[in-house]
């Protein structure tokens, strides 16, 4: 018998946290070859 | 209404609750967290202890935990809102 894994999460599932990561991501990127 | 002494400590208090729940849901990515209180210490200490700031911070706060897969979501608005914020500008490349 399997018991589901009800806890697990994956945020890359929901598209706004996903570009919202890119985004931020990006941007750290971005300030870390600026200075 | 309350004094800017009282806000500032109470946006600190939101603020260091909202870090350390978002620090559990951002291991895949330890920079966020270092980024994000990076702003926050670039903010101006007038926004800092404002009314404004305790609502968005208090706002996101609840959201997030509520809502832990939309992590990144409320990060970055936090970001935005300090870098609209922020006490000083970059000098202009030479």
């Amino acid at each position: 018998q399997t018991v589901p894994m009800e806890e697990e999460e994956d945020d890359d599932n929901d598209p706004e946290n996903r570009i919202a990561k890119k985004m931020l991501l990006e941007e750290i990127k971005a300030n870390l070859s600026s200075e | 209404g309350k004094d800017p002494a009282s806000l500032k400590a109470e946006n600190e208090r939101l603020f260091a609750e909202f870090v350390a729940f978002c620090s559990l849901h951002t291991a895949d990515h330890p920079e966020v967290i270092p980024y994000l209180t990076g702003r926050h210490q670039k903010a101006a200490p007038a926004f800092l202890s404002s009314v404004e700031f305790r609502n968005v911070l208090g706002r996101c706060l609840a959201r997030v935990q509520a809502r832990s897969t939309k992590v990144y979501v409320y990060i970055n608005e936090l970001c935005t809102v300090f870098r609209a914020h922020s006490q000083k500008r970059k000098p202009p490349l030479p």
